[in-house]
């Protein structure tokens, strides 16, 4: 199963992951 | 066998027309089914997207993935003997790479399935939720990340697929969407013209949704002159001066169009009229981010940051794998599967947020609304790029949506 987020966000807006990392429930994604 | 196979004499009987013509229909029939399942209207509407891949993926293809799914999902809801859920569990838990020092309940025996303990629930605390903007809505593995450019989606490197296919649009020369009655099951009530209780949690209403808060006719921020007087506990208990003679909820409603107007936080459903696929606000963009679970991931998926759900969208697909191997493979997969759109807007605009089901995993489960049914057999199945929808106003007048609080507990995947 997979899960797609689509968001507006300002420019400015960083992914804090890598593709292919794994992650957690609550595990931070992003950040301005 | 090889005197029989040289001497055996071949003897030919003419068919009944009856059988014949039952030949042609089942034939058409699975030309038919292989066409629906082939076509799927892009956003413009031209363009088509095909089965495209290795012929890994047409074999995969021509299998009825669903029943299969469906079947699965039977076999793993049988009850098994309690004597053998510890040892069945823990292979599997060793197998997929399941940790269970961290499930509620610990005691394997309680869960009387696979599918049980495939849905199963985490200890309180074991997953902190980070102190941002946005936070992973399930355990899983980033697959891709990225910004969306001219409406399309990037599946893998050089590979994209339409926003408004996996998305869903209204155009014309489709059906309708049919309006789901809807009844929710977690409900939020207006305690005032700031305050709204929403589960049993009183949030402020602009920390929500993110809009300041507006003055008082002094020119005092509203925020000081809350502090005067009690946050309400109980509801309907509550009097407030300031509330309009025609109830609370009518101000709060008002209140909210305004700010909300003053921010350019319109509902997803106002915007979404005549905007142009991937069209944001000025300095803003819109971005996407794939998180694939394995089979032995924690199954339940939660709200990824504080946001208002204001409708969702079910497309009745297929069920293939979404494995990172298939991804790599099959061009167009989360368009081609069954899936929940969920859009809504969160403090920045649009947000969005789409459970794909997949072959072992077909069934999606919304908690707060009860009226979705996912990966039914049924002889009618709906046209292709057509989805069912329901619309959340209900759920909070003043918020026009379902409201949820960061890492809130949305719904998950079954097991078939």
């Amino acid at each position: 199963s997979t899960i797609v987020l689509v968001f507006e966000a300002p420019q400015d807006f960083e992914f804090t992951v890598e593709a292919g990392q794994k992650i957690k429930m609550g595990e931070k994604l992003g950040d301005l | 066998l090889a005197d029989a196979w040289t001497q055996t004499p071949t003897k030919w009987y003419p068919l009944p027309v009856a059988v014949g013509a039952l030949l042609l229909i089942v034939l058409q029939y699975r030309r038919t089914r292989r066409s629906e399942k082939e076509v799927h209207v892009d956003e413009d509407g031209q363009g088509v997207v095909k089965l495209k891949g290795p012929w890994q993926v047409h074999v995969l293809g021509a299998l009825p993935l669903n029943s299969l799914s469906r079947v699965w999902g039977f076999l793993n809801s049988l009850e098994l003997p309690v004597w053998f859920r510890p040892f069945g569990f823990k292979l599997y838990s060793w197998t997929f790479g399941c940790n269970l020092d961290e499930i509620n309940p610990p005691d394997l025996t309680q869960y009387a399935s696979l599918g049980e303990f495939f849905y199963r629930k985490l200890k309180p605390g074991a997953r902190p939720v980070a102190d941002t903007v946005l936070v992973s809505p399930a355990d899983g593995r980033v697959l891709h990340y990225g910004v969306i450019r001219d409406g399309r989606v990037e599946q893998i490197k050089g590979a994209t697929y339409s926003l408004d296919a996996l998305l869903g649009v209204e155009r014309p020369g489709l059906p309708p969407p049919a309006n789901v009655e809807f009844h929710p099951r977690d409900q939020a009530e207006v305690l005032d013209r700031d305050f709204a209780d929403i589960n049993g949690i009183q949030y402020s209403l602009h920390d929500f949704l993110g809009t300041p808060r507006p003055p008082t006719a002094e020119g005092a921020p509203q925020q000081e002159q809350k502090e005067q007087k009690p946050v309400p506990t109980k509801h309907g208990e509550q009097t407030d001066a300031s509330v309009s003679p025609d109830g609370p909820l009518q101000d709060v409603v008002a209140h909210e169009a305004g700010v909300a107007a003053e921010m350019g936080v319109r509902p997803f459903l106002e915007r979404a009229q005549g905007r142009p696929a991937g069209s944001v606000k000025p300095e803003h963009a819109l971005f996407f981010t794939v998180i694939y679970l394995a089979p032995g991931d924690y199954h339940r998926f939660h709200s990824p940051t504080a946001w208002v759900v204001e409708k969702r969208r079910h497309f009745v697909g297929d069920l293939f794998s979404v494995s990172p191997w298939m991804v790599d493979k099959l061009a167009d997969v989360f368009v081609l599967n069954e899936r929940v759109a969920l859009l809504g807007r969160w403090k920045y605009g649009f947000f969005g947020m789409v459970p794909v089901g997949a072959t072992n995993v077909g069934s999606i489960k919304i908690n707060f609304d009860q009226a979705l049914r996912t990966n039914v057999a049924t002889r009618h199945r709906p046209p292709v790029g057509t989805f069912e929808e329901a619309v959340y106003t209900s759920a909070s007048p003043v918020l026009r949506g379902q409201p949820l609080s960061k890492a809130q507990e949305m719904g998950g995947f079954y097991l078939g």
